[in-house]
């Protein structure tokens, strides 16, 4: 996916 | 959100809040790794890069504050606390942490989601937290016995990792998107890690007996 890492997990 | 990654936080803030009590409480550090304590700090410092960037939700903010400051509040302790620092074993705590970071950085620029200069301290983040518990494992091998606070602070360290995998499974099924194969693997690497310290963790629960690593 073009977005990089998922954001919400620490 | 899911119960095991609420589940999996939980655990990571009490590893943590365990090793703070540990030292507050006994106004020591013996068998702390204060190697692994700074591979923590670089951890969270380039993971949470985007911490003044993006707000995803107050939970998230507040988590990742309390783990830079608590991480940076042990560091601190151990080195500059003029009594905690006396306890500190830096005779048995002489792991190269060093070599873990620069070659945790060189994966990172092979290994990453995209070529960007946060995604980059993002999968090196990932990667160093993997192997950021081998000097405290180290100690705790030299150290042979194993106080028991140090012991739990291992044991909630474990269990946070394992719950996070859960995690993982669980939005694997449940969402279409998944793309956190590097999370994925280096969490399977960082609880393995902690396969043989459970197996006589739990022994020595079982035997009830103190806790002794092989050496």
């Amino acid at each position: 996916d073009n977005d990089g890492h998922e954001k919400d997990e620490l | 959100m899911n119960i095991f990654r609420f589940a999996g936080d939980m655990f990571h803030l009490i590893s943590i809040l365990v090793l703070l009590l540990k030292i507050y409480a006994t106004k020591s550090c013996s068998g702390i790794s204060l190697k692994t304590q700074e591979l923590y700090a670089l951890v969270f410092v380039t993971r949470y890069l985007d911490l003044f960037t993006d707000f995803i939700s107050v939970y998230n903010t507040v988590m990742k504050l309390v783990f830079i400051g608590s991480t940076a509040a042990i560091v601190w302790c151990m080195q500059w606390h003029p009594v905690v620092k006396r306890s500190y074993d830096r005779e048995l705590d002489t792991f190269r942490h060093y070599f873990l970071v620069g070659a945790c950085f060189v994966l990172a620029l092979f290994l990453h989601e995209n070529f960007t200069f946060q995604e980059i301290f993002w999968a090196f983040s990932i990667y160093l937290e993997a192997v950021a518990i081998l000097p405290q494992l180290v100690l705790l091998q030299r150290s042979g016995n194993v106080d028991n606070l140090t012991g739990q602070y291992v044991f909630f360290l474990g269990a946070y990792r394992a719950f996070y995998i859960l995690n993982w499974i669980y939005r694997y099924f449940m969402e279409q998107r998944f793309s956190r194969w590097i999370s994925c693997i280096s969490g399977l690497v960082q609880t393995a890690l902690y396969a043989d310290f459970f197996y006589y963790y739990f022994l020595s629960w079982k035997n009830n007996a103190k806790l002794h690593l092989p050496a």
